[in-house]
């Protein structure tokens, strides 16, 4: 399970900055990082479903194409920098 | 070779002179497609979203009246395409844009908010695109703001009209309407509204590398139901796709031809699911639905290899489709089939399910399916109207 | 040195296509 409480959150940091048709990459993924950074421990710990449930919910509040983050945002060795 | 457009106009509403990727845009300030006695003011767009283009979304022509463009072209078949960023303009509240839009006889949109319209899909900006026969030697576009809602107002970014072929008619009868077996017709009195254009298993394809017809392609992922995506799989570098005889090449881009999405390696697998894509459209319009296919697998090059049944709204559009047989025992040859689904009235949207799945009946050797590309295009209805409902946020 | 944080790709393949069958 995930000790976070992903349904209420304020999901409009991403899906007021990452729109269509185009989904921007360099957008989408400064939005996601700004939303999901705060979480990034729970994120990386794969040992429970923080990161599916996440991202369930990005996808239904912003309707958008499955893998969208998964295939747009590259950064370094380690994975997404957070501020 | 491309297809070369006889009348190319990319009009950049309310605003310069300017260019986008393989399109010239012209402005429309003083010319003389707009109407005379009309009234009409040129507005700057309130807020830029770092992800629309400076032309044609910055500026708008915004009408507090009917107004209507007559732009002067050849007779046939015209691709209109309305260009839209929903934000304030001339300090107006973005949510009162509600109007009707007409192009010679028919209805393109009805009570339309491109406002709403992009909250509920979470989009920045809008294109719609219409095909159009024109009889004489002008089209015109009238823009009529809402009577029924105080202060309403129309607008529009940019208008697009280019020649096109006339590649989706069905005069020769032979598209059936699915789960019936009676011809559907689409002639010079029929227009059309492109609701999809996918690249299935292929990535976006932009207007300047589309055919010569600055059509759109999308990645068909968005639509893929559930996480069954089965395998893309892109043609073998030595693999040449050649057109048949009769089949212009401009019909789809090549990269079209040469990406696709089948459904896997694992036959247990593959009968046990459909690859299945969901479109939401409009209800109570009929639907022009071509599939694109083309075997892009250099083991596939006969007969009885790989077979599946398409369905549509859950009925069988086609039983046992064989792409390499129906393009004569060979890959690397494009092919594509029309069918028509009607959407029934009820809610404002419903969703269009396509399906594929292996036909077992065939003892194919593979128990696979295929697609390169989908479009889809809602069809006018008897009182020429294509313009649905808002979708609802 | 305080811990820097990234998100990493394990958390970001929670988001991606599933592989093939």
């Amino acid at each position: 399970g995930c000790s976070e409480n992903f349904e209420f959150k304020n999901y409009t940091i991403i899906t007021s900055q990452c729109k269509g048709p185009h989904y921007p990459a360099d957008r989408c993924c400064a939005a996601f990082k700004e939303f999901a950074c705060p979480y990034a421990e729970l994120l990386n710990d794969l040992t429970n479903d923080c990161a599916s449930t996440m991202f369930s919910y990005i996808n239904l509040y912003g309707k958008y194409p499955p893998g969208l983050f998964a295939s747009e945002c590259r950064e370094g060795k380690q994975g997404l920098a957070c501020p | 070779a491309n297809y070369v457009p006889a009348d190319e106009y990319f009009l950049n509403c309310g605003g310069p002179n300017g260019e986008t990727p393989g399109q010239k845009w012209t402005s429309d300030i003083a010319s003389s497609f707009l109407q005379k006695s009309g009234s009409s003011t040129a507005a700057k767009a309130s807020t830029q979203d770092p992800s629309v283009s400076e032309v044609p979304y910055m500026t708008a022509r915004v009408f507090s009246s009917v107004f209507t463009y007559s732009i002067p072209v050849g007779p046939g078949r015209k691709f209109v395409r309305l260009y839209f960023y929903p934000v304030s303009y001339d300090n107006r509240n973005a949510s009162n844009a509600v109007f009707t839009v007409t192009a010679q006889s028919y209805t393109l949109l009805k009570n339309f908010s491109a406002f709403q319209t992009t909250q509920a899909l979470n989009y920045v900006s809008l294109v719609k695109e219409y095909s159009v026969y024109v009889e004489g030697d002008k089209l015109d576009i009238t823009f009529k703001p809402e009577s029924k809602i105080s202060n309403s107002y129309a607008f529009v970014n940019g208008i697009e009209v280019v020649s096109m072929p006339d590649i989706y008619s069905t005069t020769d009868g032979t598209t059936k309407i699915v789960g019936q077996d009676s011809p559907f017709i689409i002639d010079n009195t029929t227009a059309l509204e492109n609701v999809y254009r996918l690249n299935v298993g292929g990535n976006d394809i932009s207007p300047d590398k589309d055919t010569g017809m600055f059509r759109s392609w999308y990645d068909d992922t968005n639509y893929i139901y559930g996480a069954a995506f089965g395998v893309p799989e892109t043609a073998d570098p030595n693999l040449t796709i050649t057109y048949p005889d009769g089949m212009p090449s401009y019909v789809a881009p090549l990269d079209v031809y040469s990406t696709a999405r089948s459904m896997g390696p694992n036959a247990r697998i593959n009968l046990n699911y459909n690859l299945t894509w969901i479109l939401s459209i409009d209800s109570g319009f009929s639907y022009l639905v071509r599939l694109h296919f083309c075997e892009v697998a250099s083991n596939i090059t006969d007969i009885n290899q790989r077979v599946f049944d398409i369905f549509l709204n859950n009925q069988t559009a086609q039983e046992g489709a064989d792409v390499a047989g129906w393009a004569n025992r060979h890959n690397g040859v494009p092919v594509y089939k029309d069918y028509v689904v009607f959407a029934p009235t009820g809610d404002p949207q419903q969703d269009m399910w396509l399906a594929l799945h292996p036909n077992t009946a065939s003892k194919s050797q593979f128990y696979d399916a295929i697609l390169n590309g989908v479009e889809v295009f809602k069809v006018n209805d008897t009182t020429g109207n294509l313009g649905g409902l808002n979708p609802t946020p | 040195r305080r811990m820097r944080y990234y998100i990493s790709y394990g958390a970001l393949s929670a988001n991606r296509i599933p592989c093939p069958p």
